[in-house]
């Protein structure tokens, strides 16, 4: 069965869609067949895969509210070996819609598991997770195996931290015993900048090995990849950009086998 | 009675902390006796004007759930002039809390409107929103007489303004008469970058005089100073961050006046 990995952080603009884009990318380009699931509203990384609003006419709301197949859902996108599975802005009335449901949690995990899904043999499954701890990520926690922390180096960032592990740790009691960190990436890094080393060092002495020796450099050419609706890795394969997300590929890739 | 402004964007990591922050000591710095209400679980507003987390004792959550008094919540900050309403996780169960509660979008309007709080003679409340449409930043909408939107420079930006847009015409049309946009504010520009000034661009050409003539460069500076619990007109008052922060301030001054 696919590996499932959330990319979560509660804090607003720290990457999680750039890295959930990319990092599919990197995983496409070692020969994985990858689906990203799209659990925020804003549908950024639909667009950043090029599957633009109104070819949206079916997406992870419906999954959630009307127990559509997941296997009905998935789309094409701008790269080979990456299928998605789209979102829009009725997306943000799901925690609401849900209130009442026994099984809320558990809806994406249950789709992720259904067996048509299940013979198509993706490799990975990215969910893309919106700035908050609400039902939608939640969902996210409980299907996963494994929860990908962005960090952006910034004194904001470190802040929640805490609040984003207690909700793991809360979600791996009470709904889903596998869910491990697969790590913290630091992003937007500059070598140049006092505060964004500062904040790298803080996380490593903090956190140890649970921070990816891979840190994700701030590179304008990644800023400019969605625009053209292609990762990094297809829009400029040489940047700074590419090559670290190719490196966090790898790193990926071989924490499966250290288990 | 003062003016109530929400400063929101559900869009993560856009400057909506680090704008309420800044305009908040720019207003401050001119004579105005300003109060911040931090509406993020996160609370990064309430850091950064120098309220610990453990100095939180009661915050917005008492507010929303527990009917306690804006005048009892009040803390001193880092800066005179600025007085702060704090937030910590709590806040976060507000949504779910509150779904049963008939007058829940109204919770913070009702505060704001108390006679002892107006009996303070507060010139402007400037509400720091999370990054979502929930029941907080609806609260924060319905509360105000307009809502500043931050504009990050960056692509996926311009992505969800429509999205807020709606959201802000349908509180107007059904719990709020008077709101309307006191502007939209670029920033985080760069100059040299070619995305920044499309977006800036665009941004100008969809909504012409709705954004601020100010816009906000990116400033390492900018994002150091609540590291050190001070807005930039503290921390940095020659920097490039403080002036244009003044001049934002400024025009939010002299946009009343034009009614
Ligand atoms: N390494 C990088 N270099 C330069 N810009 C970056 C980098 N990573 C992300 N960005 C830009 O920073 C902004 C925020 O990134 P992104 O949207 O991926 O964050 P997010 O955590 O998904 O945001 P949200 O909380 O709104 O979902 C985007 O405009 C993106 O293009
Ligand atoms: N003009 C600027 N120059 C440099 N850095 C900035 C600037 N404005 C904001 N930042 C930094 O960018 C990051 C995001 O800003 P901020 O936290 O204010 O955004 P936000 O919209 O409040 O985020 P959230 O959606 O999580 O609430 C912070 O680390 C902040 O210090
Ligand atoms: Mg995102
Ligand atoms: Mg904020």
């Amino acid at each position: 069965t696919p590996r499932v990995i959330a990319i979560a952080n509660q804090k607003g603009g720290v990457g999680k869609t750039t890295t959930t884009i990319n990092l599919a990318a990197g995983l496409a380009e070692f020969g994985y067949k990858v689906l990203v699931i799209d659990m925020d509203p804003q549908g950024n990384a639909s667009t950043g895969l090029g599957v633009a609003p109104e070819a949206r006419k079916q997406t992870t709301y419906d999954l959630l509210l009307d127990q559509a197949l997941l296997i009905d859902l998935i789309q094409e996108t701008t790269v080979p070996g990456i299928t998605l599975c789209p979102a829009n802005a009725d997306l943000a009335s799901a925690d609401i819609d849900l209130v009442a449901s026994e099984k809320r949690s558990f809806l994406l995990s249950d789709a992720i598991q259904e067996a048509r899904f299940l013979a198509l043999g993706h490799d990975f499954v990215l969910v893309d997770c919106p700035p908050s701890l609400s039902l939608l990520t939640v969902n996210a926690l409980v299907a996963a195996e494994s929860v990908l922390i962005p960090l952006q180096s910034e004194f904001f960032a470190l802040e929640g931290l805490s609040q984003l592990m207690l909700t793991v740790r809360e979600i791996r009691k009470s709904a889903n015993p596998r869910l491990r960190i697969e790590g913290v990436l630091v992003t937007m890094t500059d070598s140049r900048n006092r505060l964004s080393q500062q904040v790298e060092a803080d996380a490593r002495a903090t956190l140890g090995n649970m921070v990816f020796s891979t840190t994700i450099p701030r590179n304008v050419r990644v800023s400019e990849a969605p625009s053209y609706a292609l990762p990094i890795l297809q829009y400029d394969p040489s940047s700074k950009g590419a090559d670290a997300y190719r490196r966090l590929s790898l790193e990926v890739i071989s924490r499966k086998s250290n288990g």
